[in-house]
């Protein structure tokens, strides 16, 4: 469960840090 | 004795041309559809992005209901799809390189 939650934040900021791109 | 060519020539009645039937089928699909992007996908990824979205177990889903369900896709290109979706966030591996989740369900 918690390398799912890392990796899910993980994500999110890459979704983020593009979004912002 | 009369040369061949002579024959052929003066030949009356004899309907040598030959009868082409041009099939024209046309399907009305173009090479570039496959390059439309929706919001920044394509085709391809959109599929298997709804395809991860629509799983909603903890664990996500795996590499084999993917190829299952994308059998006209091979795993190369699943797994190339998985990567630049993982690359921009839209997913994440779960509990190994082979269970993905998408991140804005739940």
């Amino acid at each position: 469960l918690q390398r799912i939650s890392r990796n899910r934040a993980a994500a999110l900021e890459r979704l983020a840090g593009n979004q912002a791109l | 004795s009369k040369p061949q060519s002579m024959m052929m020539g003066g030949g009356a009645g004899t309907n040598m041309m030959p009868t082409a039937h041009a099939s024209m089928s046309s399907t009305g699909s173009y090479s570039g559809a496959s390059m439309m992007l929706v919001n920044g996908l394509s085709a391809n990824q959109n599929q298997v992005l709804s395809l991860i979205k629509s799983c909603h177990e903890p664990q996500g889903i795996s590499m084999q209901d993917l190829k299952q369900k994308l059998s006209s896709m091979s795993v190369t290109v699943i797994r190339q799809i998985v990567d630049f979706l993982s690359n921009e966030g839209h997913i994440f591996s779960t509990i190994d390189e082979d269970h993905f989740r998408s991140t804005d369900n739940e």
